[in-house]
């Protein structure tokens, strides 16, 4: 499945 | 983490620095809006739900605690400390106009149908729009105090250097959230009236006077 982009910003 | 992004959180900590020491100093909450910073309160609630199941860095959760502490303490200012100064004939914009159809786009388009992801993907659809209330209020009132302007200034700077940093990411790393450049942009083209106001006005120390 798609990449779920880590959320590392603010 | 990258210049821009360092620049833009800076940015985004000025703005909030900003707007609680015009509330402090003037003992006056005269032309902010209390639904932006509702909203703002409600953004960084969804957003930063993960504080304290995924660590990034220090620096990350600090300023995540710094945020959402800022955003209730302001909120506290404007309804409770400086309620008498609050305008609330002034910030009449309707907030559920926003929040009804944000939370619907964050159903139907996010990266993951999950709840954690749907709701990450709410805040970051809702921030676009956040600040219309205020840019609301000022169109009302027709001005804003140059302190007001100042915050607003650093505010949408915050989320263009965040753009930057976007486009930095995708070349050095290889980094690329559709749903945050999307929304990214158009949170700052909603400031793009307002930073011409500001650079042809405020720059030149008059205040910002909209033709009421």
């Amino acid at each position: 499945d798609e990449f779920v982009p880590r959320h590392d910003e603010l | 983490m990258n210049i821009f992004r360092l620049c833009g959180d800076m940015s985004h900590l000025a703005a909030i620095i900003i707007l609680l020491l015009k509330m402090w100093k003037t003992r006056s909450v005269a032309g902010i809006s209390g639904k932006s910073q509702i909203l703002f309160a409600t953004v960084f609630t969804a957003r930063y739900l993960d504080l304290f199941t995924s660590f990034i860095s220090i620096y990350n959760t600090c300023m995540k605690v710094f945020f959402i502490g800022t955003v209730y303490f302001t909120i506290y200012l404007i309804y409770m400390k400086f309620k008498a100064t609050y305008d609330s004939n002034h910030d009449s914009f309707r907030v559920e106009f926003l929040i009804v159809p944000v939370g619907g786009l964050a159903f139907l388009v996010n990266h993951e149908f999950a709840p954690l992801e749907i709701i990450w993907t709410f805040s970051i659809y809702l921030e676009s729009v956040a600040i219309l209330p205020q840019l609301f209020m000022i169109s009302k009132t027709g001005e804003a105090e140059t302190i007001t302007s100042h915050y607003l200034f650093a505010l949408g700077s915050y989320r263009a250097l965040y753009l930057c940093n976007w486009i930095y990411r995708y070349y050095a790393e290889g980094f690329f959230d559709l749903i945050a450049v999307v929304a990214g942009v158009v949170q700052t083209i909603l400031y793009c009236d307002f930073f011409y106001l500001y650079i042809t006005k405020v720059m030149k120390g008059k205040k910002i006077s909209l033709p009421a």
